[in-house]
């Protein structure tokens, strides 16, 4: 799965999401990717999320919509938000990660596995990569 | 003016002792390339939107990642692609599920979002609004990747022993 948050000049946010899926997927099975508020979620002077794991997990947990809830309504920063998220999803057995940006473009990654290839950059930052 | 942009190429089992130096210098070169196509979009004054689907183009034509063409297969040994798009400015979001002939997914997640009245498309009736939109069409066989194919083969010998223990042992 890949995906990606950004902040643009004029303060909007956006996500999204896109994926194959999990090898050996039946039955027309569907994760999170493309379920607007469990892998993918935006909204302006909130956040900007995307998500990969095992999908069945960040649907129950509303993964997407949860960490801009806990920015909104808990006052979390992104960074607490997605770790609190990640660990929520976690607590129900579900595994992976996401990357959050808030309204500022400061961004936080939430992960429970070994490892996620992921990077960033902005107006003031270069270029960086990191997987684990 | 500020800007800025995340991304991610997928989460997992990624075991330090088992990415090859080569193979971690690859992924960090294709991370690099899709920060950067969405780098140029945002520093000259794109929107967001703009941003997060030309970043994700970039990471769906490298076969590197679960997207687009280096796909994981289904049991049925088929390409199955999901993606979504929100605008955080709007709230408008767009989604399409188990397409199998859109070679970049996310911008027919956001055809749905922009030229149609609905959120989310699936399966066949997905493939048909990516033609009526015009969208880049190809055979799914461009999706195929031999190290998923592979990966297909080491799943149907693990699930399906578990099914049939005649087999087990070959």
């Amino acid at each position: 799965t890949v995906g990606a948050a950004a902040l643009d000049q004029d303060g909007h946010l956006a996500a999204a999401t896109s994926t194959g899926g999990t090898t050996g997927k039946r039955w027309g099975r569907v994760g999170d990717s493309p379920i607007i508020g469990a892998g993918t979620y935006a909204k302006d002077g909130a956040c900007a999320v995307s998500a990969t794991g095992t999908g069945e997990y960040f649907i129950r947990e509303s993964a997407a919509r949860q960490v801009c809830d806990r920015v909104l309504w808990k006052g979390q920063t992104i960074a607490e938000a997605a770790q609190d998220t990640i660990m929520a999803v976690g607590a129900i057995g579900g595994d992976g990660g996401l990357i959050a940006m808030d309204a500022a473009g400061e961004v936080a990654f939430g992960l429970n596995d070994l490892g996620m290839y992921r990077g960033t950059v902005s107006a003031e930052t270069p270029i960086r990569t990191a997987i684990f | 003016k500020r800007w800025a942009l995340a991304i991610h190429g997928g989460a997992g089992v990624i075991e330090r002792e088992k990415l090859s130096p080569e193979k971690e210098a690859q992924y960090r070169a294709g991370l690099s390339a899709a920060l950067s196509r969405g780098q140029a979009v945002l520093d000259k004054g794109g929107t967001a939107v703009d941003a997060v689907e030309a970043t994700l183009r970039v990471l769906e034509d490298n076969p590197l990642f679960n997207a687009g063409k280096g796909a994981v297969f289904t049991a049925d040994g088929v390409n199955e692609l999901d993606a979504a798009i929100m605008d955080g400015a709007t709230q408008k979001a767009g989604a399409v599920a188990g397409v199998t002939r859109t070679k970049n997914p996310v911008s027919l997640a956001r055809a749905v979002m922009e030229k149609s009245p609905h959120v989310l498309l699936a399966r066949d009736g997905a493939d048909r609004f990516s033609v009526e939109k015009g969208l880049e069409q190809v055979d799914p066989q461009y999706f195929f990747t031999q190290p998923r194919w592979d990966q297909l083969q080491a799943w149907r010998a693990k699930n399906l022993a578990a099914v049939d223990q005649t087999h087990l042992f070959g």
